[in-house]
This record gives structure tokens, C-alpha cells and sequence, in this order.
């Protein structure tokens, strides 16, 4: 199976 | 105050249109320089961000910098009221509770206005660090629904690789595999151009129900732009007259 990382993995959240 | 006049009504029907499906509840920004929005998909794997450029509305006025929330739901319901051809404005007073939207006719024979109740929204800004991306891919917009749409009935997910030469679209589903390869040209025929700019080779995957669902900006742009660079977020980007729209989706990543 293949799953997706959530976005604040890539970008700090402000 | 803020005050926006865009004549063009149809360019917001069709933003609002293009983001309904991944974000409901957004805040807008209104500043004296722009509207803009940021905000992710339920789950997170997915980013929106508008910027509507002031100089480009017919009037634009902003006394004083402004977060509008807005429920994207009940704002798509109200513009499907507004004519094709109507001019909207947009107004809020300073701390606003209601977004007022003003349809008009193209010969001023029917105006219509509904105030929008705006909501309270915390925001969840993601810092989006400048950056050079490996492989920038521009070609057409609809070719790239199209291939999207079509590979979808093949299975979940999109392989993307891209080298100097050429972008490769690939899926591997249960009734098989297959590929669509398209090479750089600059073709009169805007269906068919494809601009590469690669610095490194890049293949990665992505999930194609997200990529559908970015395409319906397709009919605000000609063009569409894909940013790729191995294991961060591709982007891709349709800029119109008004401004720009952007999406930004996670990688898949093999487990």
C-alpha cells in the first residue's frame, strides 16, 4: 500500500 | 471599508468553483494590495492559495487590512445567482460580521445583493519556503485535465517522471499498466506545446483524485505549470488576468 504525508510534514505551520 | 468591482463576475464564479471541493470554510485576506487565501484540504495533503491582485478589479478599495471567513459552500451558492456576464462587487465594512456581494447586469437592467454571514475561523497557515524545484513543466491546461481524467480509469495514482526531454504519465491498476509520454516542442497548436525546464530528472507519484480535482481551474488558464522536486510537494499553478491560483499536493510515498 502506498499512503500520503500530511503537508506540515514539508512546511512549519505558522 | 473594503470595496472590490470586478466587471469579469465569471472569473470569480469559476475560482470559487475550482476550490468548492477541497476547501469549505476559508478565510480571505483583504489587503490594499490583493485578496488572498490560503487553506488546506480536510486531510491535509492538499493546499489551496489564491491571490487576486488589486490592480487588476475595475475598483478595489481597503482601508484597513481585513480576515474575512468564509464559507466557500454558501458562497458558491449564492454566484451560481450571479448572471455569466455580470459584474460583482464585493464589500465588507472594517470588522465585519457580513460579506456583501452585488450581481449586476451587463446593461444595469437587474441588480442583485445578499449579504453573506461570515464566520470565525482559526487559521492554519502553512510557511511555504521560496524554492527551486528540479523539473517546471508548462503545457496545456486541458491536455493535462484530459490525461489526468483518463488515466484515472486505470487505477489511483499518477506516475510523473520528468527528464530533459520529455514527461512520462504512468499508472499501474489492476486490468494493467500504461504510459502517456509527451516531448518538449513548441508547437503553434497550444494543446500540444510542452515546456520542460529540468535541472535533475524527477519521478514521482501522486494521487489523481487530488490532481482531478485541481483541474477544474483548468477553464481559468490556458496554461498550467507543474513544479516538481523529488519528495516535496508538486505545485501547480494556473495564473489568469486576475491573479494566480495554486495547488500544492503531497507526494505519495511507496511504504
Amino acid at each position: 500500500g502506498k499512503y500520503q504525508e500530511v503537508l506540515s510534514k514539508f512546511y512549519y505551520v505558522g | 471599508m473594503f470595496e472590490a468591482l470586478l466587471g469579469n463576475g465569471l472569473i470569480l464564479k469559476k475560482i470559487i468553483e475550482s476550490i468548492k471541493e477541497l476547501v469549505t470554510e476559508v478565510n480571505f485576506e483583504v489587503t490594499s494590495e490583493a485578496i488572498s487565501l490560503q487553506a488546506m484540504d480536510a486531510s491535509h495533503v492538499a493546499l489551496v492559495v489564491l491571490v487576486l491582485r488589486a490592480s487588476e478589479f475595475e475598483e478595489y478599495r481597503c482601508d484597513r487590512p481585513q480576515t474575512l471567513g468564509v464559507s466557500i459552500t454558501n458562497l458558491a451558492k449564492l454566484l451560481k445567482i450571479a448572471g455569466n456576464d455580470d459584474s460583482i462587487i464585493l464589500r465588507a465594512e472594517d470588522e465585519a460580521h457580513v460579506l456583501t456581494l452585488v450581481f449586476t447586469g451587463k446593461n444595469n437592467e437587474k441588480m442583485c445583493e445578499f449579504n453573506l454571514n461570515l464566520l470565525t475561523l482559526d487559521s492554519e497557515h502553512l510557511g511555504i519556503p521560496e524554492q527551486e524545484y528540479s523539473a517546471e513543466v508548462t503545457m496545456s491546461s486541458s491536455e493535462f485535465s484530459r490525461i489526468c481524467r483518463e488515466l484515472t480509469q486505470v487505477t489511483d495514482t499518477l506516475n510523473l517522471s520528468v527528464d530533459k526531454e520529455s514527461v512520462k504519465f504512468a499508472v499501474s491498476g489492476d486490468i494493467g499498466t500504461g504510459s502517456i509520454t509527451m516531448k518538449a516542442n513548441n508547437s503553434d497548436k497550444s494543446e500540444e506545446k510542452l515546456i520542460l525546464n529540468v535541472s535533475d530528472t524527477v519521478s514521482m507519484a501522486f494521487a489523481l483524485r487530488y490532481l482531478n480535482l485541481f483541474n477544474k481551474a483548468s477553464s481559468l488558464s490556458d496554461e498550467v505549470v507543474l513544479s516538481l522536486s523529488p519528495e516535496v510537494p508538486v505545485v501547480l499553478k494556473f495564473a489568469f488576468d486576475l491573479g494566480e491560483l495554486k495547488y500544492f499536493l503531497a507526494p505519495k510515498i511507496a511504504e
